[in-house]
């Protein structure tokens, strides 16, 4: 462990703290993409089979505290605050992003085995997963300042584990190259909502695009 | 670099 990775997890709790507690306040879902949610739980449940078959107390908390949130924001959006889910604003086809992810995972797995070939999946689908959720801001052309908050750490949890890599490269000659080029890729598909963030938002202005 | 990884991370 680093402290990128740790920061990384951090800002990623955090991302899911603020997601929760805007709804919970505003007992509403607006401006939250209903898809991106279920894609995330689809990245979690994949990704995290091996809780089942292998134990560590940080990862395995993580691993349930993301799993059980993720299901929670879905409950939240289908049950109480359903009245105040638009999904005529929520239309990314994520048939798309799924079938790619599933290519991929079919393609280039380091190993045929089901696990591997679902984990490959999940990280496939991670890199891709936020596009329904930007692509809702790009259609309403603004955000509360809540949710830029939301997405901004989502951004800077994966963006974190760039360094982590890096690290991790130098100090150890660990390398997972499926990891760091889907993990570059989801960081830059956040560069243009990092540069409005950060050229808007973190100048007290609301979130506008041009 | 090691390809096999042991899935240490998130």
């Amino acid at each position: 462990m680093n402290i990128f990775r740790l920061a990384g997890d951090l800002f990623h709790l955090i991302s899911i703290f603020i997601l929760i507690h805007k709804m919970t306040t505003s007992k509403s879902c607006s401006g939250i993409s209903f898809k991106s949610q279920a894609l995330y739980l689809l990245v979690y449940v994949t990704r995290y089979l091996d809780l089942f078959w292998t134990f560590a107390l940080y990862n395995s908390t993580m691993k349930i505290i993301f799993i059980g949130s993720s299901a929670y924001v879905l409950h939240l959006m289908t049950g109480p605050f359903k009245p105040t889910h638009d999904p005529n604003i929520d239309t990314f086809k994520v048939r798309y992003l799924i079938g790619g992810a599933a290519i991929l995972a079919l393609l280039f797995p380091y190993k045929w085995t089901p696990a591997e070939v679902l984990w490959t999946f999940s990280i496939w689908l991670e890199s891709v997963a936020i596009l329904p959720q930007l692509f809702m801001v790009q259609r309403t052309g603004a955000a509360e300042t809540i949710t830029t908050h939301y997405i901004f750490a989502l951004g800077a949890y994966r963006a974190l584990y760039i360094p982590n890599w890096i690290y991790r490269y130098l100090t150890s000659t660990f390398w997972d190259p499926l990891s760091i080029i889907a993990g570059v890729i989801q960081t830059v598909l956040y560069s243009d909502f990092f540069y409005i963030y950060y050229t808007k938002v973190l100048q007290g202005r609301k979130f506008e695009l041009p | 670099g090691e390809k096999d990884t042991p899935k240490d991370e998130l």
